[in-house]
């Protein structure tokens, strides 16, 4: 599995 | 998105909300932690950074700066505006206790080491710890009126069901993030016997006393 930023995450 | 996420940013909204009804209405901050409110609004401070440079969504955008403009507002009314409701004698919790290992911390374990990611670091462990204060204050007064109780409810159910999402975006986008998954576990954990308490005995009608 990738591992992205959650930037889009509260 | 996905509706764990949803609920738990709804839960949290509505965390905040029944914060600011509760000092509002009552015109004091009494049993509520200042300190806590400190920490929360750092939390958003580091973490919302991003705000302009970074466009998600107009729902992230809009979320964000109600967070940060209520929790700086909530620290405006319980420090300046309802200063005499505070009450300092209970809340006594040493938050650099809590400040200086979080930032040494995300100063060593993050995925990068740039200003934004670090500060985005110290955000995500930050507020793992920041109701410590909070819950230092209930067990100190012994007590907690029921509005406080069902905020710490509301503000402890929305990590739990970030907690929920992380597991969705694993499975179904392939997706997760090790330090917000370890640090809102650990944050979601801190509030499991207040939890037991709360369902024990708030959902009953009785006030929340801790067993002295």
């Amino acid at each position: 599995c990738k591992k992205v930023k959650s930037k889009d995450e509260l | 998105m996905n509706i764990f996420r949803l609920a738990g940013d709804l839960s949290h909204l509505a965390a905040i909300i029944i914060l600011l009804i509760k000092i509002w209405k009552t015109r004091s901050c009494a049993g509520i932690s200042g300190r806590s409110q400190v920490l929360f609004a750092i939390v958003f401070i580091t973490r919302y950074l991003d705000l302009f440079t970074n466009f998600i969504s107009a729902y992230n955008t809009a979320m964000k700066v109600f967070f940060l403009g209520s929790s700086i507002g909530t620290v405006y009314l319980m420090y300046l505006k309802f200063k005499a409701t505070y009450d300092h004698n209970h809340d006594t919790f040493r938050i650099e206790f809590l400040l200086l290992p979080t930032a040494l911390l995300s100063l060593v374990l993050n995925h990068e080491f740039s200003v934004m990611e670090i500060l985005w670091t110290f955000s995500i462990y930050l507020e793992s710890v920041a109701i410590l204060p909070q819950l230092f204050m209930v067990s100190k007064t012994g007590e907690a009126e029921s509005i406080t109780s069902h905020y710490l409810f509301a503000l402890g159910s929305y990590r739990g069901l970030y907690i929920l999402n992380w597991i969705y975006r694993y499975y179904f986008e392939g997706f997760y993030d090790i330090i917000a998954i370890v640090a809102g576990c650990v944050q979601t954990i801190l509030y499991c016997d207040f939890f037991y308490l709360y369902i024990t005995k708030v959902l009953k009608g009785k006030k929340l006393q801790l067993p002295a």
